[in-house]
């Protein structure tokens, strides 16, 4: 059956749709057939694969509130194996169609199914923990969080574990974090040691062993409409996300 | 009278919580009366003054929500001049709780009165541009934009200007983009360069002559509950900040 994994937190601006982009690239160049779907309005993981939003057909939205099945609003990408829905500049206004739908958290999960011919489905979400956010926190079995290496960042944490659990308990049992992923690790500053002593205190072996250090190639690549991986594969943003993808697979092998 | 002035950009981490609390810090320096009032459920500007979130009586959900006026929900600060309206953890339900609201984007704007004790009052707002920012950018008088200089903070921009001009069209005809400041300006890589050239040459003056580095004392002040300019005035960081203060009000003045 396919894997659906949402890349989730609520503070801004930490790497979640440069990690969905490259776990995605990654998964895709290890032969998995990956679907990719942009949640956030903002549309950088539809940009980061070299979507053009003037080419748009469809998009999540209509996932959200059209009549198409998931299938039919799948564009390919320049990347072998990894499919994407793109996100359209619609979804701003989610929030508020959602509020008056019945089963208004369910609205994701209905339109999905629990098996399609991708291995793996990535969902990249907004800053936020609104209803378009928990719609897919309700329609996922698992979900990576990416932690800047800052201490706002520390500060979201127990606010975003809270929400999972609320989400476990009320709409969907099946949900784990399957891993906390420490990004922009810097070396030549204190802070990221500390941090990251924090985190492995804290979550201790959910935090997967591959660090994501700050490397200028990751923030580059999107300029180029390509995922870091192939735009400098060896980078050292790069390098990281490829052993990051393995890392994330070798522990769905185990568990 | 007293100028409102938010601090907006929905995409996340771009510096919205660092520029509204070294802004504000560095106004009541020179002497200004200043209210911060932090409008993200996340509370960095909150935690950036040190304001424990276990000691709050009230907040600006209370502001938004309840019965109290806005000058009973204010908190001193260690800064003198520097008072605060601190967030709480309610305000992630404050989408939801306005949509149903008659006037919803008139809430804010029809609690706060034109003239009060300071002379500046800043907001800062989370990553998104929901019903909650909305409330924002009808209650003030004019905004500040930080932006990041990396691809994905430029992207944004287009989205940004149009819900400006739609809520001065629909809402509040006296808004105005006050400017924008680049933030994280990264002198070892081209890609803060070529960002600043096309602002520059996209905005012109409305960006800010003074350009904000990326300076590691910056994000270590709020782990001390510390406004940088505080916790290390000698910093690159702090310097541009108290310079970047000085060309707001210089601004002002002329206009
Ligand atoms: N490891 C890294 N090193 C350097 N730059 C990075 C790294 N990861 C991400 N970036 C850059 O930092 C910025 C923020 O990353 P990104 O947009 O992926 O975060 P996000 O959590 O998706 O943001 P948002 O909350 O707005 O959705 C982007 O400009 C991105 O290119
Ligand atoms: N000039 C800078 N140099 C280095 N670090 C910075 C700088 N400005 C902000 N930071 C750090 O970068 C991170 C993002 O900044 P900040 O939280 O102020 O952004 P934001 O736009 O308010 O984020 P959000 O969208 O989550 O509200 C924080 O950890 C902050 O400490
Ligand atoms: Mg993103
Ligand atoms: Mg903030």
């Amino acid at each position: 059956t396919t894997r659906y994994i949402a890349i989730v937190n609520q503070k801004g601006g930490v790497g979640k749709t440069t990690t969905a982009v490259n776990l995605a690239t990654a998964l895709s160049a290890m032969g998995k057939k990956v679907c990719l779907i942009d949640f956030d309005a903002q549309g950088n993981a539809s940009t980061g694969l070299g979507v053009r939003r003037s080419e748009l057909k469809a998009s999540s939205y209509d996932l959200l509130f059209g009549e198409e099945s998931f299938e039919s609003l799948v564009m390919q990408t320049k990347i072998p194996n990894l499919d994407i829905v793109p996100s359209s500049i619609h979804l701003s206004g989610a929030e508020i169609e959602l509020v008056d739908k019945e089963h208004r958290e369910y609205v994701l999960r209905n339109k999905i199914s629990a098996s399609t011919r991708y291995d793996y489905i990535i969902m990249d979400c907004p800053p936020s923990l609104t209803l378009l956010t928990l719609n897919v926190l309700v329609a996922v079995q698992s979900l990576i969080v990416p932690l800047q290496c800052e201490f706002f960042a520390l500060e979201g944490l127990s606010h975003l574990t809270k929400t999972i659990n609320r989400v476990r308990k009320l709409y969907n049992p099946d949900l784990e974090i399957q891993g906390v992923v420490l990004t922009m690790y810097d070396r030549r500053n204190n802070l990221s040691a500390q941090v990251e002593k924090d985190v492995r205190d804290h979550f201790g072996d959910i935090v997967y062993q591959t660090v994501i250090p700050r490397n200028v190639r990751l923030s580059e690549a999107p300029s180029y409409g390509l995922p870091a991986i192939v735009y400098d594969m060896k980078s050292t943003g790069a390098k990281a996300y490829i052993k990051f993808a393995g890392e994330v697979i070798r522990r769905e092998k185990e568990q």
